[in-house]
């Protein structure tokens, strides 16, 4: 949007293509755009550029959690749960977190709770290798939750600082596959009253609307505490996430900008809003 | 659902025998919101939107449809068309082997889907040969090799120190020897930004000649569908598209953003995990489910 452009129908309209492209949704971006009008009108905002930041300065508000980072330190050990639709990023983003808690230090363990898909143990095994975590696995086909269990009782014993727990991928809308999220989740709790202390719902970028209903069901399944939201090193904005925000506030604390260890980074509210402008 | 708000929209008209322009804008408001709702790229909205405005200003609206359903009934054969009236089968090669090459971004189903293409072929009496071209991925070759022994198909690989370029190469040569009919490859997920890995494709392209080179999108994909497509289709030229994940209750939209943007038929859909859940594309189904 150039400097010198008018605060006409045309600039608006601009506005609300650009956020329909980003995926933040036709019916957010209309409620965007017009609460923006108003706060134009209010303010009596005469350049076009200054709407613009005005417009940032609003939607970084929406995706501003009041929790950005894990908080890990004031339990020993500290429970994450993974989970997610299928084919997200949750088995790679587990390697990048056990990464980032070894460089700080910690000592990890990864908890091969997919034991469904072929090679996700062995998957999983790698990314335990490259981060120097320990790595805990059953048999495939075995039930999750007993890996999880086993997980819990071996970094009890070891004296793990973090526990991370993948789980396979599943569509929020099988039914079964969302009540065995929840026996492992039962299972954790069981071992620890107020684990897992973080459960993390991955969701790509590239997703549309669906990622809405993903967000709400795994919430109502397994309660979230936050969200990872991957592949954004591609061209996909991952505008649902504001609408994610806005009606079920739970916090984007990570987001995932590529295929290697490093390739984690803490969100940050005013460099998402920029890019989604890029 | 959008019959409901089309029947709103002309509640007001009763017994008119044609669909005027202003009662067509109207209703074209609550088709476009329809469309982004379900994913429909929004500037493959725009175009869809005027084509199917010509159409309906001025329709006879058929005496057993109210205005509403007339225009839904434009739309969804609008749709119909769109998507559908190509060829949705592989091409096959008139000299053996057939070659056939997965590509698209990472996580969007291709090892899955060149399983069940795999199986499916097998049921129809082909003799397909798996080859694992995705060096980098953890556990690719591994998965790969799983999924064949789970329907008794052979994978071909070369280990992770190979060059994707050479081990295609090698695949074509082994199943020349061996009697294996189709050649599957099932290549690691990529950008269609990352030039390095799209060359890579090219690499593969020339060396072996696919006779199809078949793009896996995943079904819940938002606006991207359009960038995704258009670059992988600009650097390869794609035979088709396999939409995957469907058995979950994404609406789809990305379907026609696909279709719309490269003119590439949709050839199959995956519906599960399971290596027998390939079904072939429905375009009216498809419609059906994108309107919701
Ligand atoms: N470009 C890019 N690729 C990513 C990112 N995160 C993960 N991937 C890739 O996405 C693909 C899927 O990653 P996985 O970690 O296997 O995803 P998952 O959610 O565990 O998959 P399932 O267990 O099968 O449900 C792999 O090719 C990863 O390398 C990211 O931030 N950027
Ligand atoms: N529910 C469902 N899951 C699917 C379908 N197709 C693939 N998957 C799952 O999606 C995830 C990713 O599948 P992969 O076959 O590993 O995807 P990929 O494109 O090969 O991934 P990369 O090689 O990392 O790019 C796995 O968990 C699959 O089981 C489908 O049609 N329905
Ligand atoms: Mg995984
Ligand atoms: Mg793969």
């Amino acid at each position: 949007i150039s400097l010198n452009k008018e605060i006409d129908e045309d600039f608006y309209e601009e506005l609300e293509e650009i956020l329909i492209g980003a995926d933040v949704g036709v019916n957010a971006s209309l409620q965007i755009v017009e609460s923006l009008r108003d706060k134009v009108k209010e303010r009596k905002i005469k350049k076009a550029d200054e709407v613009k930041e005005l417009l940032k300065e609003e939607l970084a508000k929406i995706v501003e959690g009041k929790s950005q980072g894990l908080n890990l330190n004031e339990h020993q050990p500290a429970v994450i749960m993974v989970v997610g639709v299928n084919g997200v990023g949750k088995t790679t983003t587990i390697g990048k977190l056990a990464f980032k808690f070894k460089e700080e230090g910690k000592k990890v363990l990864l908890a091969a709770g997919d034991t469904f898909r072929a090679a996700a143990i062995e998957q999983l095994e790698v990314w335990a290798n490259r981060s120097g975590s320990g790595f805990i696995k059953h048999q495939q086909g075995s039930d999750p939750a007993a890996v999880a269990f086993d997980a819990i009782q071996a970094a009890k014993s070891r004296g793990t600082d973090v526990v991370i727990i993948d789980t396979a991928g599943r569509l929020q809308t099988k039914v079964n596959l969302m009540q065995e999220l929840q026996k492992v989740k039962r299972v954790i709790q069981k071992e620890i009253p107020d684990a897992p202390h973080e459960t993390l719902l991955v969701l790509d970028a590239t997703t549309g609307q669906n990622a809405i209903s993903q967000a709400k069901l795994f919430d109502e399944t397994v309660n979230l505490s936050g969200i990872v939201l991957t592949k954004l090193d591609g061209t996909a904005k991952g505008g649902v996430v504001f609408g994610i925000c806005s009606e079920m506030e739970i916090p984007v604390k990570f987001i995932g900008i590529g295929e290697r260890i490093e390739d984690l980074r803490e969100f940050n509210p005013e460099n998402f809003v920029e890019a989604l402008f890029d | 659902s959008l019959s409901e708000k089309l029947q709103n929209t002309f509640k007001k008209l009763k017994g008119k025998g044609k669909l005027s322009e202003k009662d067509v804008k109207e209703a074209m408001r609550e088709v476009r919101m329809a469309l982004l709702e379900a994913d429909v790229n929004y500037k493959v909205v725009k175009d869809f939107v005027n084509k199917v405005k010509e159409r309906a200003v001025g329709a006879e609206v058929l005496k057993s449809l109210t205005p509403g359903q007339q225009v839904i009934k434009i739309v969804h054969e609008e749709l119909i068309d769109l998507m559908g009236g190509t060829n949705s089968s592989i091409n096959i090669a008139s000299k053996p082997p057939t070659i056939i090459m997965m590509v698209g971004l990472q996580g969007a189903g291709k090892t899955t889907t060149a399983g069940k293409l795999g199986a499916n072929l097998k049921k129809k009496g082909r003799r397909p040969l798996l080859v694992a071209c995705d060096v980098y991925r953890p556990a690719a070759i591994h998965q790969l090799e799983v999924v064949g022994s789970q329907i008794d198909i052979p994978v071909f690989s070369m280990g992770d120190r190979q060059n994707p370029v050479n081990i295609a190469k090698a695949a074509v040569s082994h199943a020349e020897n061996h009697g294996n009919d189709t050649v599957i490859l099932d290549t690691a997920g990529r950008l269609h930004i990352n030039e390095e890995l799209m060359d890579e494709l090219k690499n593969i392209k020339a060396e072996v000649k696919p006779h199809e080179i078949l793009l896996v999108v995943d079904a819940m994909t938002g606006q991207d569908a359009v960038n995704v497509a258009e670059q992988f289709n600009e650097a390869l030229g794609i035979d088709g598209a396999v939409l995957t994940k469907l058995d979950g209750d994404t609406r789809g939209g990305a379907a026609l953003s696909v279709k719309a943007v490269t003119g590439c038929p949709i050839k199959y859909i995956g519906v599960g995990e399971k290596l027998d859940a390939l079904e072939d594309f429905h375009p009216d189904r498809m419609a059906s489910r994108i309107l919701g």
